[in-house]
């Protein structure tokens, strides 16, 4: 779930 | 989304767009490594693997597909268009694509946040993506007439690297638990690539001369 927040980045 | 994150998102939106309309309106595509065009349609790839999985906003999955379209296109026109891939300077655009790859797939296989296929694809497309810009670096110090656009388009791709780093910054400063290495040192080496590039740029901007870079 910490990782996946992260990759809101293009 | 702030606005460093924005702004540099744009800027990568507006080199695509330079480089396609070179590629439409002038039916040319002198000067661009097709190499570096075909790493980016790898890097894409690898890194949007989760486009189907996981829904992040609207914006989100729109920039992917956006991203995802126009570097598989570019490629297509620079391969199989009649006219504009008969301006690709096949001879002057040499770098081999595997000295790139299997170095960072090999890294991505070690240095990774999960050893998971799609962890280690995502982990591998920021590794490449630090890289992909060479041959065209290498390409555009053999050309010795680069047009107004393929520097426009060069510069607009590093400026929207550096912007990230700012983006970067701002997220560490303002969110709790915004830590996230791998993209922050690929994108430091990618942007640091650039720095040869935009001296040149600026220097010939200044001097309202036309770019060229040294052999």
């Amino acid at each position: 779930e910490f990782l996946h927040q992260q990759k809101d980045e293009l | 989304m702030n606005i460093f994150r924005l702004t540099a998102d744009m800027t990568h939106l507006m080199s695509v767009i330079v480089l396609l309309l070179k590629i439409h309106t002038i039916k040319s595509c002198a000067g661009i490594s097709l190499k570096t065009q075909e790493l980016y349609a790898i890097v894409f790839t690898c890194r949007y693997l989760d486009i189907f999985t996981d829904f992040i906003s609207f914006y989100n999955t729109i920039m992917k597909v956006i991203f995802l379209w126009t570097s598989f296109s570019i490629v297509w026109y620079m391969r199989y268009h009649k006219i504009v891939r008969r301006s690709y300077d096949k001879d002057q655009d040499t770098f081999r694509h595997v000295f790139l790859m299997l170095p960072c797939l090999v890294l991505a296989l070690l240095i990774n946040e999960r050893f998971t296929f799609k962890e280690v694809m995502w982990t591998f497309s920021f590794y490449l993506e630090a890289v992909a810009i060479l041959p065209q670096l290498v390409l555009l110090q053999r050309t010795r007439n680069i047009d107004n656009l393929t520097g426009q388009y060069i510069f607009l791709l590093g400026a929207y690297r550096a912007l990230y780093i700012l983006n970067w910054i701002y997220r560490y400063v303002t969110e709790p638990n915004y830590v996230h290495w791998i993209p922050w040192m690929s994108g430091l080496v990618q942007t640091l690539l650039y720095g040869d590039f935009f001296y040149y740029y600026f220097l010939s901007w200044k001097n309202n001369v036309k770019l060229q870079l040294p052999a």
